[in-house]
């Protein structure tokens, strides 16, 4: 219905500027609604102001800007239905040492209430884990799982 | 519902019977490129009822039987389970239908598992708690407690732009999703 | 002309090869012709088997397997018919530490005969480089170049 | 034919005029998310000639020029030079059709820069050693010495998977560039 949109899209709006405001430390977000007059069709476009640039269509920003934007939408959405579990397949390559610690850190936090599952290659985000698993392939092509601690990961995991 | 273990054999690169216990908190998967961790999270989507093919990275769906290496032989089947914990307040109020397939019995039991099979020949079978039902039955299950859209928990590998580089029409299905 | 594209098909196929099993570490890789007997039509495939797993077609690789042989094709054409100099823009996001490794010792050799430039956020890969540029938004929005030493990455850079 | 110093004024996030030598070996480019390091490779696509906006990552080719910021204003020109070192060798051998437009002592110099520049105004500029000359002079400077197909020698973010995702018909086209 559209009362439910409208709320929802009002909720993860503001949710979605709070989480762009810790990720880039300042800016502004805004999701705007293509055809506001007709609830039930409009899409939904991305307005970002990342600090001190100019407001600008996500499209211009760059690799790494792209995905901590989409990463706060993502968690935004996130916080207010969350799902019992979410999993995240290398979100953290494109980021450099500074926002792959902030994204650890608000992954920390969503922890609280869903069980986040993280596949990482970057020391930093393992360091922020509960628990690791290592996945090798020890015997050629075929997987194997173990428990692992990140001090072993060099000897481990190296290929 | 809280996701406790993922039960893996003859999925993908895992030929043999992988267990991985999810507690609480955060769980990281590391390894070297190419390993299988990619994999686990098809394994996921499968078990959860994923029909389509491309999405499971693969041409056809029995893409995802364990196809044999320089060592082994491919496998005849493709089978995953996962365990959740069935926590008292894992239920909404209003009545889902469950039809007759899900007994009611099973919103006190401490533990659901969904299985899927896939056999060589073709044939499928879903699982709950080891009693064969349907793979309707599964989506209720989890459409009941919030793990039925996977839209925006479950981010696969190079896709995290998705949201980003997407048409206005495409984003507004994610806010859907969520309403 | 056929013949041409025909000889350096063949070559370009030879070297990736030899950069895929670098790579790999082992295993097979083919370049195939679509058409084969259409020379000034046909299209190119790549067949490849890393170490102990089976022959596929490379889309059934996972993320970073699909970096390497793309890279080794790259690499394989680049030595054929250098170009004065090579730009990666974070050709490394996906790999692995061991990966990193390999990716970075290929582009040592390369360097020999054309210039290298790689835009990074992985320190293995800043440690291969003769000299590190790194470009800063001091002034929000307006893009510095300084140079850097390797010691310095984390106070200067870090965001 | 040496890349030896790229300079940049007023193109893209390049407000202030930015000076880079470029050596032998490997030079690598470092910096925090949005800081402008891909702006650098798309500097120097545009000085060779790149016409394309989406290749350049907007939606008009006036998006190159510096669009201001809160506490500045946009540039009135975006402006690149690419400084080459000429070696004796860097031509080949059979006679290029340079035009007449190519002084031919061009190739004793030891320098050769080539300058692009854009006005808000639309007009465009193309200099050669800071004499003016067109785009065709330029390209085919670059053409005869193997700097003018780009296909293998530039690779942009996240296309590094672009040969491996590409269709079969279009890898055929970058080994054509190559033969
Ligand atoms: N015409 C312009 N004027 C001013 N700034 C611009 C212009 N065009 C692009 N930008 C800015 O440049 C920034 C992107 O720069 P770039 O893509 O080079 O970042 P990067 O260093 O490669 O980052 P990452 O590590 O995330 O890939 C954007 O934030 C964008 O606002
Ligand atoms: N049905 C199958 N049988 C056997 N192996 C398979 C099957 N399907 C895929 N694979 C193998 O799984 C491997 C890919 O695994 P996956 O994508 O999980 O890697 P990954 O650990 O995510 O690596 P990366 O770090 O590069 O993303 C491929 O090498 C592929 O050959
Ligand atoms: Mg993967
Ligand atoms: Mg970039």
């Amino acid at each position: 219905s559209r009362r439910r949109f409208q709320a929802t899209f009002e909720k993860i709006n503001e949710k979605f500027q709070e989480y762009f405001r810790r990720m880039f430390r300042g800016g502004q977000a805004d999701l705007t609604l293509t055809e506001p007059d007709d609830l039930l069709d409009t899409g939904v476009d991305i307005d970002v102001q990342p600090p001190g640039k100019q407001l600008q269509n996500v499209s211009l920003l760059s690799g790494g800007e792209k995905a901590m934007t989409a990463t706060s939408l993502i968690f935004a959405i996130f916080t207010l239905k969350p799902s019992p579990f979410a999993i995240l397949d290398e979100v953290d390559a494109p980021l450099d040492e500074a926002n792959v610690g902030r994204y650890s850190h608000m992954v920390r936090e969503l922890s609280e209430t869903s069980q986040m599952i993280l596949i990482t290659h970057n020391r930093r985000t393992m360091e922020g884990c509960d628990r690791l698993y290592g996945v090798t392939m020890q015997d050629a092509g075929v997987s194997k799982v173990v428990s692992v601690k990140l001090d072993e990961i060099d000897d481990r995991l190296a290929s | 519902m809280k996701l406790r273990r993922i039960h893996i054999v003859g999925f993908k690169s895992f030929r043999n019977e992988v267990d991985i216990e999810i507690a609480d908190g955060v769980t990281g998967i590391v390894g070297p490129n190419g390993c299988g961790k990619s994999n686990i999270v098809d394994a996921i989507k499968w078990a959860m009822g994923d029909m389509s093919p491309t999405s499971l990275r693969g041409d056809s769906l029995s893409d995802v039987i364990f196809k044999g290496t320089e060592a082994y032989r491919a496998s005849g089947m493709a089978e995953v389970t996962l365990t959740f914990e069935n926590e008292a307040d894992s239920w909404p109020e209003e009545e889902i239908d469950w039809g007759e397939s899900i007994p009611r019995e099973y919103r006190d039991m401490a533990e659901i598992s969904i299985t899927r099979r896939l056999h060589r020949s073709g044939e499928s079978e879903y699982l709950m708690n080891n009693v064969e039902c349907r793979l309707r039955d599964i989506r209720n299950l989890l459409a009941g407690t919030g793990l039925g859209k996977q839209g925006y928990s479950i981010i696969e590998q190079g896709q995290v732009g998705f949201i980003v580089n997407a048409k206005p029409s495409e984003r507004r299905l994610l806010i859907e999703e969520a309403s």
